[in-house]
């Protein structure tokens, strides 16, 4: 479903060149739920970031149900994403101008669902991960981890094919942050494929193959190993 | 050095009240290594930003070094704070127009030591952390976990008197996790007030006195209990 071949990704600034992602070559099929982990800086969150097509690789493929993204236009990319990935990011990413429930509704707005559909949806999330209670509050207006909650929501709301999700329990206490692994759980064993950066060793066996990353290369593949 | 006495926070909203804190009492002595534990929206958060004077209880006194805070005009509010207090903040608060060197350099500036001297104190810290070479970037160029290191050495270079960390090491692999941790250690063992919202038990357990809030309220203070 998913291939990346010797991809390569640079960041050029301030005369220094960083080398985040060196000859990554990965293969993801349909249903997985894999954890990828390593050390702060050495490049997930990079590699999370072009397999969700927001940024282009400095070189090498990358193959999204066959077809090769590298090679199509930015319009088309952005449509291959829309209607096949959801993201939990690292920093969030909420819109502070946008209540909780409007952050939460914003990718269903895509979607060809009816507003009734729409609102039965988004009273589901809101519970699962319980934050009904902050509905109609703004972003500024939660505490760390409730934020965190409002944007798991929003990519559960949408049932996608792909989630990436960016260390999706940095901020939550234990009993919220296993809420999460079992709705993330429960979502993949419906067929969700799954990426999830994290630096707990505990939420990565929830998944059925964790990647270890190291100084921007891939390290280690271990299908449910403790690694 | 710290005393907080029947404080409350209520932040009123959209018709919404919410009690983020009710009936606050606490003593904190000076070199106390305290960790704040309890699940996501309990009003930790809320708590280090009123220890930090960085916003004001809805009622009760707050007294730092036997003077009462709640009744100083902002202006000396903020001296009081300037002089004595540093932060970790949950969200960093890092400036994005300055790099990873002026922000850490900014608290220096306010403090009066000689130009040398500064750049001494952020050489040091900047090893400390592991981000020299990062010293010359902009935070939107950083990793999620950089970010934090600049933020944790930030809050290291003044050498106050008082640390406020709210969830340190949350975006942080297990080596720098506990890097941050041990420096925290060190610099409670030569004097400094550290006061460390966490989610980690294994983290909390650096601290001399763990206190449990629930719901706004205090609900356990142990010394060095297992909770
Ligand atoms: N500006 C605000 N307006 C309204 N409610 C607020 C505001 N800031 C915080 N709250 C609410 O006060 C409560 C306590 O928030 P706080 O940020 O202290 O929680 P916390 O314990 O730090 O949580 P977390 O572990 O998720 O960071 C939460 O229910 C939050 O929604
Ligand atoms: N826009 C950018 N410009 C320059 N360098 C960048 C940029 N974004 C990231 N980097 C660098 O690329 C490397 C990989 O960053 P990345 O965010 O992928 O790390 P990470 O593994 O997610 O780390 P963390 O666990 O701390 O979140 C880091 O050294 C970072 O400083
Ligand atoms: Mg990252
Ligand atoms: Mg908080």
């Amino acid at each position: 479903m998913i291939r990346l071949e010797n991809i390569n990704k640079i960041y050029g600034s301030n005369d220094v060149e960083t080398c985040a992602l060196k000859n990554i070559n990965l293969n993801v099929d349909p249903g997985e739920f894999i954890s990828i982990m390593g050390p702060s800086g050495c490049g997930k969150s990079t590699l999370l970031n072009l397999l969700g097509m927001l940024d282009n690789p400095t070189s090498g493929d990358y193959f999204f149900d066959k077809q090769c993204i590298s090679q199509l236009p930015e319009r088309k990319i952005a449509n291959v994403r829309k209607k096949n990935i959801s993201f939990i990011f690292q920093n969030y990413n909420l819109i502070d101008e946008l209540s909780v429930l409007e952050n939460i509704e914003l990718p269903l707005l895509y979607q060809k669902i009816s507003p009734r559909q729409r609102k039965i949806r988004i009273t589901e999330v809101l519970e699962q991960m319980n934050i009904a209670h902050r509905a109609n509050h703004m972003p500024q207006q939660l505490s760390g981890g409730q934020q965190q909650r409002v944007a798991v929501a929003r990519a559960l709301s949408t049932k996608p094919r792909v989630i990436l999700a960016d260390e999706p329990t940095g901020n939550l206490d234990s009993k919220n942050g296993d809420n999460v692994m079992e709705l993330l759980k429960s979502l993949n064993d419906r067929g969700t494929t799954i990426l999830m950066v994290t630096h707990s060793q505990y939420h990565a066996e929830y998944a059925n193959r964790i990647i270890n990353l190291f100084d921007g290369k891939i390290i280690t593949q271990d299908a449910n190993a403790i690694v």
